[in-house]
């Protein structure tokens, strides 16, 4: 099964 | 101050349809070199971000940056007072909490000023790097939108793979299984009918179809649209509106547990 991480897991905050 | 007129006043509508389905409220940064905006959908897998230039407006002030929140519902609901040829201006008072937009005919025989109240949006500001990706495919944006309207009919996931051969959109479901190849192709006169394979390392990543069906609400932006790939990484789909800016979709890819 694949799981659906979160954009923010691959951006850092500006 | 900030007051910006756009001669094609439809820009804005098209930005709006690509929008309106993934994002309900955002933030507009207005700033001396244009109009951006950055936001997350309600899930938070995927992130949009708008680009307009100034210099793509006709008339364009902006005395200090700022940000103004607006509901995009509400602002899709104010854009239906525009005709598809009327310019539009955006006027927005430093000292006011409400934005005014102007609609006027190219005939100047037809005038509709509408107000609407901004609102205060809390949001996450993400620093997105200049990725080199792994593979860029370049292709016309009414067969992107094709593609992931057909394979959306038959399955939820979409395996985008790209090698030297060309981009491959593979699904499943009950129905079966489908496979969509696009090979690299310029042997058409017009450039936007060309789709162009620039390949660093083959890519093979999975993503939630829907959100791709989403992204195409833009294809009426731009005759060309891009897909930026690299392993592990959010897919970048981009519509480019000529030298007047852009709109990125970010999505995140799905990954083994």
């Amino acid at each position: 099964p694949k799981g659906q991480p979160p954009i923010s897991s691959f951006f850092a905050r500006a | 101050m900030f007051e910006a007129k756009l001669i094609q006043g439809n820009l804005i509508k098209k930005i709006m349809e690509g929008l309106k389905d993934l994002v309900t409220e955002a933030n507009f940064d207005l700033s001396p070199g244009g109009v951006s905006l950055q936001a997350m959908d309600s899930s938070h897998v995927a992130l949009v971000a708008l680009m307009l230039r100034g210099d793509a407006f006709e008339n364009y002030r902006c005395d200090r940056p700022r940000s103004i929140g607006m509901n995009l519902v509400n602002l899709s609901k104010v854009l239906k007072c525009a005709g598809n040829d009327d310019t539009m201006t955006l006027k927005a008072d430093d000292t006011q909490n409400n934005i005014t937009l102007v609609f006027e005919s190219q005939a100047e025989d037809k005038y509709a000023e509408v107000q609407m109240e901004l609102m205060d949006i809390d949001s996450e500001h993400l620093g997105i790097p200049d990725n080199t990706y792994d593979a860029i495919v370049k292709m016309p944006s009414a067969q992107f939108s094709q593609i992931v309207k057909d394979l959306s009919s038959i399955g939820d996931t979409v395996t985008v793979s790209v090698t030297k051969d060309g981009i491959t959109f593979s699904t499943s479901g009950d129905v079966g299984t489908a496979h969509i190849t696009c090979k690299q192709n310029t042997s058409m006169e017009k450039e936007a009918d060309h789709t162009t394979v620039n390949l660093e390392h083959p890519v093979t990543l999975t993503f939630a179809l829907r959100y791709f069906v989403t992204f195409a609400k833009s294809t009426s932006l731009s005759h060309q649209m891009s897909i930026s790939l690299s392993k592990e990484l959010p897919v970048m789909v981009e519509y480019a509106m000529g030298d007047m800016g852009h709109i990125r979709f970010y999505l995140a890819p799905k990954i083994d547990d």
